[in-house]
């Protein structure tokens, strides 16, 4: 991912 | 699993733990709920693993939502077939080459 950027998850089992 | 949502480090975003579950992501940016949900196919056996069905929390994001007076932006794969069918009070037009309409198209309307 570049450096300007985030990342948000949900993850499921 | 499960979904997830990229966007610029700079803007104010916050996850709603609260109003997350299996397959659904709820994001606020400032006053507007950002969702990003997958919903299965209507028959698929996937549902019978969910504790919340997606379907269901959806449901109730968009009710709080307009309880709340927020708009809310929703993103992702809903499996949902709208064709050219708009929602709400003066829409813009569509124009889709897929015509065909969904039964969960339909509801998502």
């Amino acid at each position: 991912l570049p450096e300007q950027f985030s990342i948000i998850e949900q993850s499921r089992p | 699993g499960g979904v997830a949502a990229v966007f610029r480090k700079h803007l104010p975003i916050t996850k709603h733990p609260d109003l997350c579950s299996d397959d659904v992501l709820v994001l606020a940016l400032n006053d507007v709920f950002l969702v990003s949900i997958y919903l299965p196919p209507a028959s698929s056996p996937a549902y019978r693993a969910y504790e919340v069905s997606p379907v269901d929390r959806l449901q109730e994001l968009a009710g709080l939502a307009a309880t709340l007076d927020m708009p809310m932006i929703i993103g992702g794969d809903l499996n949902a077939r709208t064709g050219n069918l708009t929602a709400g009070i003066d829409p813009p037009p569509r124009s889709s080459p897929d015509l065909t309409v969904c039964s969960r198209g339909r509801s998502l309307l």
